[in-house]
């Protein structure tokens, strides 16, 4: 699934 | 990915890279408050939940093995250590970190994007991290010996969240509906808890005196 945008951050 | 977000990874890897090797070749840990290091380790177990089951990058997932085991490895240096662990000041080191887990964890359950145990959690690693600092700050008011590396570490601890907010604005600027109130605001209370400490750091610097802050 996509990942939330914010979520692919660390 | 944006240069200010690479720039704000690499001044956080900078800043556990400062305080590992404070720890290990010095072995001491002096001027450290082991509850932000605890409040740390906290904050990347419950981030980094999805590090097997969501597969972001390469990067991400390899950068986010290294928070995980730094930030645990300095926690069992202050606790187990044999050496390390008696320079750890736990007199001045008092903060009941209790009291900011708690609140974190209620207001992740009421203020959060989604109601979901992933989701919680990811916003409660938010808020804790947003306050994890602060028993550091206590501990450099209390024992005002600000050795040169500890200084370090919480200027680049400081300053990557600083870079942070650099990089929410670009890829609000860039990316539509780029719009997460929750990381925002909490990334912004974080830096500016950093206000007053970067506000003395940078004139110790400029005045080249030693760091002190007031009582």
């Amino acid at each position: 699934q996509t990942t939330d945008s914010v979520k692919d951050e660390l | 990915m944006n240069i200010f977000r690479l720039s704000g990874d690499m001044t956080h890897l900078m800043s556990v890279i400062v305080l590992l090797l404070k720890i290990h070749t010095i072995k001491s840990c002096a001027g450290i408050s082991l509850k932000t290091q605890e409040l740390y380790a906290l904050v990347f177990a419950t981030r980094y939940l999805d590090i097997f089951t969501d597969f972001v990058s390469v990067y991400n997932t390899i950068m986010k093995l290294i928070f995980l085991a730094t930030s645990f490895s300095i926690v069992w240096y202050m606790r187990h250590h044999k050496i390390v662990r008696r320079s750890y000041d736990k007199e001045q080191d008092t903060f009941r970190h209790l009291f900011l887990i708690l609140p974190c964890l209620i207001l992740a359950l009421v203020v959060n994007e989604k109601f979901t145990f992933k989701e919680v959690m990811w916003t409660f690693s938010l808020y804790v991290e947003a306050v994890a600092i602060l028993p550091q700050l206590v501990l450099l008011q209390r024992t005002k010996n600000i050795d040169n590396l500890t200084g370090q570490y919480v200027f680049l601890l400081g300053a990557y969240r600083a870079l942070y907010i650099l990089n929410w604005i670009y890829r609000y600027l860039t990316e539509k509906h780029f719009v997460h109130w929750i990381t925002w605001i909490s990334g912004l209370v974080q830096t500016l808890l950093y206000a007053d400490f970067f506000y003395y750091y940078i004139n110790s610097w400029k005045n080249n005196v030693r760091l002190q802050l007031p009582a």
